[in-house]
């Protein structure tokens, strides 16, 4: 037995010219998850229980793209997704199109640990969630001015782009895009969030 | 996305990854994040949690496939990470974060970055944004 472990991740396919300030957010957001991480594991919760707590916490925070802050669709509003898996049994829980439901994650967890299924996707999750009475809230919450900016953007770009979260709109734009020849998925690299 | 990956005292292994997917995505889009085996895996000897390019993902059960190599080719954690990270993803761009039951943290991406961190019990922290 080697002791604990825990990593954790924000998204990847990060803007190369993304700026400093927003990098330090980013990094202290994580070290924040990090402590929260560890300090449960100190407690001596179980893997299962940690893994949820730093999500929720993650997921409760604008900068990256889960919950509050979550990447918009084609019709500027929020569907959520998300999973936990429990490795000695193998238990795993996973939620879709979530769209009120304010921790995604926790409701994947209560699909683990209260129904027979693995998977609940749609008005059959919220109404799941309902019924299990975790906290909803309207839709509105988890956009924020960013993302609306960047959907404008990916809307004048014709192009579906990954979950960039932290780049502003200078940095994301067409301009950039120009100026930077990376690319994925064959568009421009700085056109993408990442994820 | 966003993701964690935990390994206990116990030697338990877990992982749990959310996300509002794709900016400009059409309505209905599920991508790997939801997927047990793509976007999340956690079994006895490992757990793993991944983001990038969703179909990617999916086409290549990325978070899966860690814990195959491990099973199958015999690969410790570091090893595995790289394997499926180089071999599977053809051209798709991605990451994940993973820790074994031993107690081992690893991450691993071909994206320009991704913004990760991970601890040890022997004191070991870092975060970080870049390779």
């Amino acid at each position: 037995m080697g002791g604990w472990a825990i990593a954790v991740h924000g998204g990847a396919g990060v803007d190369p010219i993304l700026p400093n300030e927003r990098q330090e957010e980013a990094k202290r957001l994580l070290t924040r998850c990090l402590d929260i991480g560890i300090s449960a594991l100190r407690s001596n919760l179980s893997a299962i229980d940690v893994v949820e707590l730093v999500v929720r916490e993650l997921e409760t925070d604008p900068l990256f793209n889960s919950g509050r802050g979550s990447a918009l669709t084609e019709k500027g509003t929020v569907e959520m997704e998300a999973s936990i898996m429990d490795g000695p049994k193998r238990r795993c829980g996973a939620v879709s199109g979530l769209t009120t439901v304010k921790n995604p994650i926790s409701l994947a967890r209560l699909v683990m640990d209260k129904t027979p299924h693995s998977y609940l996707g749609f008005a059959g999750a919220e109404e799941f969630a309902r019924k299990q009475g975790v906290e909803l809230v309207d839709n509105e919450y988890f956009i924020t001015e960013d993302n609306v900016g960047m959907l404008k953007l990916a809307k004048e770009a014709n192009s579906i782009l990954f979950d960039y979260r932290i780049p502003t709109l200078t940095t994301c734009g067409g301009s950039a895009a120009m100026e930077n020849q990376l690319q994925m998925n064959g568009l421009p690299i700085s056109l993408y969030a990442p994820e | 996305t966003v993701g964690c990956v935990v390994v206990d005292k116990q030697g338990h292994c877990a992982a749990a990854t959310s996300t509002g997917g794709l900016m400009n995505k059409m309505t209905g889009r599920i991508g790997d994040s939801p997927l047990i085996g793509s976007g999340t895996y956690a079994c006895d000897l490992v757990a793993v949690s991944c983001t990038g390019e969703g179909e990617a993902i999916i086409r290549s059960t990325l978070a899966r496939e860690v814990a195959a190599v491990m099973e199958y080719k015999g690969l410790n954690l570091h090893e595995a990470v790289d394997y499926v990270i180089k071999t599977r993803l053809d051209e798709g761009k991605a990451g994940l974060i993973a820790v074994s039951k031993n107690g081992e943290v690893a991450c691993g991406f071909n994206t320009t970055g991704m913004f990760r961190g991970c601890a040890t019990e022997d004191g070991f922290l870092e975060v970080g944004v870049w390779e």
